[in-house]
């Protein structure tokens, strides 16, 4: 997955994600394409949660998952997860659930709960940070004002960092693929420089939701892995998302 | 770049999607949180069900060429339902709702939507 938050010259919040599902899930060899990324296109939905005939919040999601990985609530902030590998995973978390430890929450409702209850910026990154979870995973946080944007680094039981915007260092956007921060990614996957590449050579002026979706459609970050491309503003609780292809050549991750 | 990574120029003029990196826009779906639980993924589901169905069997032949016996799927099948009572409200109520809608085995649908938790390893 690649996920970016980025704030414009003029304070606007904009928040887009590239999900990249079913790595080492079979290989359709004929087609040169992940067996579960394919089948998994015609289950992507947008959806409207209401309460009370009004929009709550917005996500897009699978059909037939009851969790969220991407969403917005309009006007106070846009949510998405990554996905984070350690060896102290989710297996792990699995199993404590299953012998009666059940105080971590599984990272889909999570997702759910907070862009259910929170209010705020602050709250939904508190809720993010503090509550103990069964996998380990990165949220990617934006808000509704200037500096509100954030990257989330969580193992099981706690925050290990928290990256957030910072316009006085020149930190105008925050992105994130599927590592650490502050390590090297892997060198055979490595989305971030070019997702970063493209992210500085469009500059800050020119951010918008149209042009964070030629980032995202720049390969390697528009991988084979490559199910759908969301575009956020949280002003106005925009959300549109798109079921996307890789033509060859392009990387398998 | 005609060697991995395959990297290319940053893109440009990508917007409005078009062209073979665009394959389709997403349709919309209400979900009423005023609605039970049991009733509020209904009307999704029932448009969604054949394409539900074609993941959840290519998981299934996942599972079975990772465990030829099929005993993987077996003790998906017999222990994930018993997991779905312990899944915080409303979530376990959605999920029996949407596995009786779409006619799967309940604990094939659980595994689906704990999916997550299942890949980190």
């Amino acid at each position: 997955c690649t996920s970016v938050v980025a704030e414009d010259d003029e304070g606007n919040l904009f928040h887009a994600r590239n999900l990249d599902f079913g790595i080492f899930m079979g290989w359709d060899v004929k087609n040169k394409s992940w067996i579960i990324s394919e089948k998994l296109k015609p289950l992507v939905i947008n959806l409207n949660f209401k309460r009370n005939n009004q929009t709550l919040f917005k996500s897009t999601n699978f059909a037939g998952y009851v969790g969220l990985l991407t969403g917005v609530k309009p006007n106070l902030f846009t949510l998405t997860m990554n996905e984070r590998f350690n060896l102290d995973g989710g297996f792990v978390g699995i199993l404590e659930w299953i012998f009666g430890k059940r105080d971590g929450m599984w990272m889909g409702f999570l997702m759910r709960s907070v862009l259910e209850n929170a209010n705020s910026y602050k709250e939904a990154q508190t809720l993010l940070v503090q509550t103990k979870l069964l996998a380990p995973a990165y949220f990617i946080l934006g808000g509704n004002q200037t500096g509100q944007g954030c990257i989330i680094t969580r193992s099981r039981l706690h925050s290990i960092d928290v990256l957030e915007l910072d316009l006085k260092l020149g930190r105008w956007y925050v992105l994130e693929t599927n590592y650490d921060h502050w390590n090297e990614p892997l060198f055979l996957d490595d989305r971030r420089t070019s997702a970063m590449k493209c992210m500085n050579q469009t500059t800050q002026t020119n951010i918008t939701p149209k042009t964070m979706y030629d980032v995202l459609s720049t390969k390697p970050v528009l991988n084979k892995l490559t199910v759908y491309t969301t575009l956020m503003q949280v002003s106005g609780g925009k959300l549109e998302s798109f079921i996307r292809d890789c033509p060859n050549p392009c990387m398998p991750w | 770049q005609f060697i991995p990574p395959y990297t290319e120029e940053c893109r440009t003029e990508m917007y409005p999607p078009a062209g073979p990196t665009f394959r389709s826009a997403v349709s919309w779906y209400t979900v009423d949180l005023d609605s039970p639980p049991s009733d509020r993924w209904t009307a999704l589901i029932t448009d969604k069900k054949n394409d539900l169905l074609v993941v959840i069997k290519a998981i299934r032949d996942f599972a079975n060429a990772l465990v030829p016996s099929g005993r993987l799927v077996e003790l998906v099948d017999i222990s994930l339902p018993l997991m779905v009572e312990t899944l915080p409200k409303p979530y376990g109520e959605e999920i029996k709702a949407i596995a009786a809608v779409a006619g799967l085995p309940l604990g094939e649908v659980v595994l689906y939507n704990i999916f997550y938790e299942v890949f980190t390893v």
